[in-house]
């Protein structure tokens, strides 16, 4: 089975914000739910 | 012969169960193919066009391997395997077994909320087994997106135009992962007043999106599911910080307000005029971003919300049953758009969000909690697409391949059914 998310996220390096979404996981990494997969 | 037939002793041999089920298969592959052929007869007699015989069938492109299983009756063979899983297993052969499942598939059996595995009289209940409280603790950080599941992280990236262009061997069009249109809202007429009267909509709205002085005025705004929401808890930050701003809200009439059932399931599919991407910010200064999860036949099966966000509506994706193996994924371009799928569409404090589950052949059935009408993998679900066809088609219109729901009636202020991070929002089941 597999989980697709497709979303919006604040983009990284906006000028005058400091938000950006940054991912917090590496391709093909074992992941547990509740774990972190980025960062706004 | 009289005499071989009285005096021959009878020897009994036990049947391969491989046997049996390859049987069984060849059996509802037989009466599937009859019924279609009758069918299709049926149709020739009165012209009936729509039948699914002319809906032209997906063919994927791929290697000899994928063209192989595209002729196979996946879908016979996952209700198979699905009736299968659920024969009750005898009492004193559950914990060998389950045990032997869990060797095999690396389940960590401490973590299973049931100690006693006598208790799942077949592999389908133990599949969908829960956990014990606390052994999933969701990182703290508001910020963060939290994986929806167990399992492996095998794309991940950001999306450019239309293509998903960073996922090698697997390109598909959002379009084609999400369906492109949506039909003409299903609940006619002007918004009205919602029915329990907690607030005035423009009001209630703009606490929800971020307008401070409302908020500071009610707290608690908001009873959904008999949970009461407070809008920062709800969306996980200042209201300073919201993406919209409530001039905006204000002209979302489009959206539809009435309270309705809680998902009203429209099988007719006409082309509207608000497309998924409707739901994007105006502005640029978002992204839009994608991650697949591959959950493995030992992952914990039951899927959870990875923010808070508000599910606006439903479509699922009758699709074919593919393996979604890793492998699968790397061989077969665009296998999500094949699949059958559900996908839930709606927005979280930055904007849009949507959260795919993809089904497959060994795990056919996708449960939504929340969504009691929805039926997958079964012969309801061709049933309905066939119907679906067959109505698009006499008003001349084409099949957008996807059956929608909203969920506008869960709570009339915020315009669909809310999650919460970490919520447990359904899951898969084997067959």
């Amino acid at each position: 089975s597999t989980i697709v998310l497709v979303f919006e996220a604040p983009a990284a390096g906006q000028a005058g914000s400091n938000r950006g979404f940054t991912w917090a996981v590496e391709k093909g990494q074992k992941i547990k739910m509740g774990q972190v997969l980025g960062h706004v | 012969l009289r005499h071989a037939l009285n005096d021959t002793k009878i020897r009994w041999y036990p049947i391969p169960v491989g046997l049996g089920i390859g049987f069984l298969g060849f059996v509802q592959f037989y009466k599937t193919q009859a019924r279609e052929k009758e069918r299709w007869e049926a149709s020739q007699e009165d012209g009936d066009e729509a039948h699914p015989k002319k809906r032209p069938k997906v063919r994927p492109d791929g290697p000899w391997q994928v063209q192989f299983m595209s002729t196979l009756p996946l879908k016979a063979m996952s209700r198979l395997w699905g009736r299968f899983n659920e024969l009750t297993i005898p009492y004193y052969l559950r914990v060998p077994g389950f045990k032997l499942y869990s060797f095999i598939f690396g389940v960590n059996l401490d973590e299973v909320s049931e100690p006693d595995l006598h208790v799942y009289p077949n592999l389908a209940a133990f599949f969908y087994r829960t956990l014990k409280p606390g052994v999933r603790p969701l990182d703290p950080d508001p910020d963060a997106l939290l994986s929806p599941s167990d399992g492996r992280v095998l794309q991940f990236g950001k999306i450019e135009g239309n293509d998903i262009e960073q996922v090698k061997g697997m390109t598909y069009t959002v379009d084609a992962l999400l369906g492109k249109n949506t039909p003409t809202p299903s609940i006619s007429g002007k918004e009205s007043e919602p029915s329990d009267g907690t607030a005035d909509k423009g009001r209630a709205r703009a606490e929800l999106y971020g307008d401070e002085e409302l908020i500071k005025a009610d707290e608690e705004f908001a009873r959904v599911n008999g949970i009461s929401y407070t809008v920062p808890g709800l969306l996980s930050g200042g209201p300073e910080e919201s993406h919209y701003d409530s001039a905006r809200i204000q002209d979302q009439s489009a959206v539809p307000s009435n309270p309705g059932a809680v998902s009203e399931v429209r099988a007719d599919l006409a082309l509207g005029e608000k497309p998924w991407y409707s739901l994007l910010s105006p502005d640029n200064k978002t992204s839009l971003y994608y991650a697949v999860v591959y959950l493995a036949p030992g992952d914990y099966h039951r899927f959870h919300s990875p923010a808070n966000w508000v599910v606006e509506r439903r479509r699922h994706f009758a699709g074919e049953l593919y393996s979604v193996s890793p492998y699968l994924q790397r061989t077969l371009p665009g296998l999500f758009t094949l699949n059958e799928r559900i996908v839930l569409l709606g927005r979280w404090r930055w904007g849009f969000f949507s959260y795919i589950p993809v089904g497959a052949t060994n795990v056919g059935s996708i449960k939504i909690n929340f969504d009691k009408e929805l039926r997958t993998n079964s012969l309801l679900t061709d049933t309905a697409a066939d119907h679906a066809a067959k109505e698009a088609a006499a008003r001349g219109e084409p099949y957008s391949g996807f059956a929608e729901a909203t969920y506008s009636g869960a709570s009339a202020v915020l315009g669909g059914h809310a999650l919460r991070r970490g919520e447990e929002m359904g899951g898969f089941q084997l067959g």
